[in-house]
């Protein structure tokens, strides 16, 4: 890269250190809420002596890497993704040794950390570009697009930009000041029709943390939260490169009224900061309800006691007596999930029987505990199995892990499992926020029963197209391949049962619009459709995965998985990317692990951490990152330690 | 508002103004017994001319037995049952039921209201060009002959839908010579009409098809029961006071 005069004098002024981070460039292209990023750095060796550079980058861990490409003085490796046992056979052909790369889950709330590092002689250049791509999930009413940025020195050219471009244009686009106050004014937005873009380029001075130092104050997430305009209650279908995605977000409809019982983790080990939180969340959670509501409230340890055994109508005085309950709350003693879970059910199922439930209400349990069962049916899978046989159809279970020692697999699991989802949060100081923040989520049932449909031999390969509830805030998209037609037409009707009504909206686009638009853009993802696609695809089927219920399924859904990610070249838990250079002699080897945690049941076992490694050109010495925890584990931390295997776990 | 009154014995259509205020909720059909209720209110173009026209900006078909209202305008749809409110709008063709009522939206074209598959009413949308310097988008009203109301129905429309006996006679040259005049005997009451024409914008909703008709002069004094601001009535929903 040629520095200008000004970025010469910089890299002089910085020049001291033995490692000169030349450049540090981060691009987003969000398309209809599907981003690819690139991540581009190059840096100079500027010491006496051969040394380790490194290159970290933290990525949300919903993103799928889909490349990654090096250049060390001249030598350029290029990346390419291939299912697990393919690239590490070919990585063992070329006998490499050591560690150079691999993405090694950083234990934080979602995300996780791609590590590269290579031993370079004195004046190498290093460029590191690596790409992922991932979708933005509709939360609260914005879509949030988060760069975390550590660049770890000052660097003379440092820029990041984020494109938008929705079709139906950007109805809010913000930058709220995560990264720190000194950058506030730096970042800067502009946004027009259907386009913004969002630009952060500080200088080198701009980058201090203060006016003499010589370290950059640039660690931490920029973020980017926007909208699109939307036409209340219609559909947005979108027709790209034979692909077509259709998003739904109604939003002027009243609530469904809610029946909710809250089951809440009392044990001992919830005593302290986690109960504070929680009991601060549920107050705020509480005022929520309406007198449509009903609901009712368990708090379990070894035992599971009932504010009231029955639902009762949310009304002030019953709010204000469950608020004073939950006040004195003392948490003790063990932990009875099971018996807790079976409670809330029966609960639900007697309200039901004796007809106190409105035919159109939304049933939910909220499950909010720190750990795993000690008391009673302590067996993971049992409890799974048990609340799956109790729950009804029309119930729905949403689980809250807190803290660190839960395990968050199995209340996922058993979340999905019952048409729910789950969330984890940690017992900081702003628990209470995400409990209320998760809480929100689901607080606005506005449909049930969501279909969403395509005249016949119209479309193939639709992702999931029925849903259980739609959220205020959130967003229904289905995804699939556009048969060829005809018609320059392509229809979706979408049926839905609302507060009191059932509707059916019906969208049309035309299927060769959108790909003349984006042949005008400059900066849009022009294959966003297509990877759109393949994402969900892939997402579903690894959800679908952990829940089969035999090996013969789960290969062939490990086929599928795997079928995909290798020709929509993303780096899954089951496949991984080569890097070779030119002449295929250099390897280097990234794959992504699961959670570290212990998986309860039936399921892939926690993935081998990192073993990334790669054959190095003979001046190239490596180095090995110090050993994590895990990575301590030696060996057998590389062998799957449960049950169900199947190839490729 | 043109107000086109179809006579199917007659085979006779029959055509009268309503000059009245903007804001104002002119009531259509009035049903008490069957708990129907079709209003419309008044909106005026975006220059007062010498001339105020004023054209339905609302119109809201209220249905008791159920407590379901639906309230088109021309920017939304909104169902309404007292507890939820859902509202589309014009830029998605849709299907809604809810209990007896179903509420069939056409994209950025009209909506059919049908009560218990035995009244219907259409709405069709009039959408001009935003900048235009006078007028404004508005909504047309369409009622059938066949639906099946309470021997109770009154309104401007409603009480029609008895068919008056009507006869015309006495056919001459008029002031314009491409309008006919003629003696009109209804209700007990001998009028003054004018052959002219309106536009029914069912099928053409740019130019509209021509409609003949016998024009009642006075806001259809004569022809209507009593003065067209006895049908003036204060609310959306609100059914017409029986005299």
């Amino acid at each position: 890269a040629i520095l200008t005069s000004e970025e010469q004098e910089d890299f002089e002024a910085i020049r001291g250190h033995d490692i000169t981070v030349k450049s540090y460039k981060v691009e987003s292209r969000i398309t209809s809420r599907f981003a690819h990023t690139t991540v581009r750095s190059s840096v100079v060796n500027s010491g006496s002596k051969a040394q380790s550079i490194g290159f970290n980058v933290q990525i949300p861990k919903r993103a799928f890497i889909s490349n990654f490409t090096m250049n060390v003085n001249g030598i350029t490796f290029v990346g390419s993704v291939k299912e697990k046992t393919v690239a590490r056979n070919l990585y063992a052909q070329a006998r490499a040794r050591g560690k150079a790369a691999g993405i090694v889950r950083a234990n934080s709330q979602d995300m996780e950390t791609f590590k590269t590092e290579v031993h370079v002689p004195p004046g190498s250049n290093i460029e590191f570009e690596l790409h992922y791509q991932e979708m933005m999930h509709r939360k609260l009413g914005f879509y949030e697009h988060s760069l975390y940025l550590q660049p770890g020195r000052l660097v003379p050219q440092f820029q990041v930009d984020v494109y938008i471009f929705e079709p139906k244009g950007i109805s809010m686009v913000q930058t709220p000041n995560t990264l720190g106050e000194q950058f506030t004014e730096l970042i800067q937005v502009t946004s027009s029709n259907g386009k913004a873009h969002i630009v952060f380029k500080p200088n080198i001075q701009q980058q201090r943390k203060c006016d003499t130092c010589t370290d950059s104050a640039i660690d931490g997430v920029l973020t980017v939260k926007y909208d699109v305009n939307r036409d209340s209650n219609a559909g947005e279908l979108q027709v790209s490169d034979g692909h077509f995605v259709h998003f739904f977000a109604p939003s002027e409809l009243s609530p469904l009224p809610k029946n909710i019982v809250f089951v809440i983790d009392v044990s001992g080990s919830m005593w302290g900061v986690k109960m504070k939180q929680t009991v601060e969340a549920m107050q705020a959670i509480l005022d929520d309800l309406t007198v449509d509501d009903q609901f009712s409230i368990i708090d379990f340890n070894h035992n599971v006691r009932c504010w009231s055994e029955e639902l009762v109508p949310g009304s002030t005085i019953q709010i204000a007596d469950a608020k004073k309950y939950i006040e004195n709350i003392k948490p003790s003693g063990g932990t009875n999930i099971n018996e807790a879970l079976m409670r809330a059910v029966q609960m639900l199922v007697k309200a039901s029987n004796q007809n106190q439930i409105d035919p159109r209400s939304v049933s939910m349990i909220i499950l909010v505990s720190d750990g795993d069962p000690t008391v009673g049916e302590i067996k993971l899978s049992t409890i799974q199995k048990n609340v799956k046989r109790v729950m009804r159809e029309e119930f729905s279970l949403f689980s809250v892990g807190i803290g660190f020692d839960v395990d968050y697999d199995f209340l996922e699991r058993i979340a999905m499992d019952n048409r729910g989802t789950a969330q984890r949060i940690y017992a900081n100081h702003d628990a209470a926020e995400q409990l209320r923040s998760f809480y929100s989520q689901v607080s606005a049932p506005l449909l049930r029963r969501i279909q969403v449909q395509f005249p016949e031999n119209s479309v193939s390969d639709v992702t999931q197209n029925v849903f259980d509830k739609y959220f205020r805030g959130s967003e229904l998209v289905v995804a699939g391949k556009v048969l060829p037609s005809d018609s320059d037409t392509l229809t979706s009707f979408t049926t839905a049962s609302a507060a009191s009504l059932d509707v059916t909206v019906e969208t049309e686009t035309d299927t060769t619009e959108l790909d003349t638009e984006l042949a005008k853009q400059q900066h849009s993802f022009n294959g966003f459709a297509r990877q759109m696609w393949a994402y969900i695809t892939i997402k579903q089927l690894i959800s679908d995965r952990s829940l089969a219920s035999t090996a013969a399924k789960k290969r062939r859904i490990t086929q599928r998985i795997m079928a995909l990610a290798v020709e929509h070249q993303f780096v899954t838990p089951l496949t991984a990317l080569l890097v070779e250079s030119d002449d295929a002699k250099e390897r280097l080897l990234a794959d992504s692990p699961k959670d570290s945690k212990q998986g309860c049941c039936s399921g892939p076992p926690p993935m081998a951490p990192v073993n990334v490694v790669y054959q190095h050109p003979p001046w190239v010495q490596i180095t090995t990152p110090p050993p994590s925890e895990v990575e301590k584990g030696g060996e057998e931390w590389l062998l799957p330690r449960k049950i169900t295997l199947v190839d490729n776990d | 508002p043109h107000f086109i009154i179809h006579l199917p014995r007659s085979d006779m259509d029959v055509c009268f103004n309503i000059d009245s205020k903007p804001g104002h909720i002119l009531n259509l059909v009035s049903d008490s017994g069957a708990g129907v209720v079709v209003n419309g209110q008044l909106i005026s173009s975006k220059v007062s001319t010498k001339k105020l026209n004023t054209y339905f900006g609302t119109i809201s078909i209220y249905y008791q037995p159920d407590g379901v209202s639906v309230t088109v305008s021309t920017s939304s749809i909104a169902l309404s049952d007292g507890r939820s409110n859902h509202s589309f709008t014009w830029g998605a063709t849709a299907e809604i039921t809810q209990n007896g009522l179903r509420v069939s939206i056409v994209k950025n074209s009209h909506v059919k209201i049908t009560i218990n598959n035995n009244i219907q009413v259409m709405v069709l949308l009039h959408r001009v060009w935003k900048k235009h310097p006078v007028n404004v988008d508005f909504l047309g009203i369409y009622i059938p002959n066949d639906n099946q109301y309470s021997p109770l129905v009154h309104g401007l429309i409603g009480q029609f839908s008895t068919e008056p006996e009507v006869s015309v006679y006495d056919v001459h040259e008029g002031l314009d010579p491409l309008k006919k005049e003629a003696t009109m005997e209804v209700k007990g009451n001998k009028l003054l009409v004018t052959r002219g024409w309106q536009k029914d914008y069912r099928h053409d909703k740019k130019r509209g098809s021509n409609i003949y008709c016998w024009f009642i002069h006075n806001s259809g004094k004569g022809f209507i029961d009593g003065h067209y601001t006895d049908y003036i009535v204060p609310d959306l929903n609100s059914f017409l006071q029986t005299p």
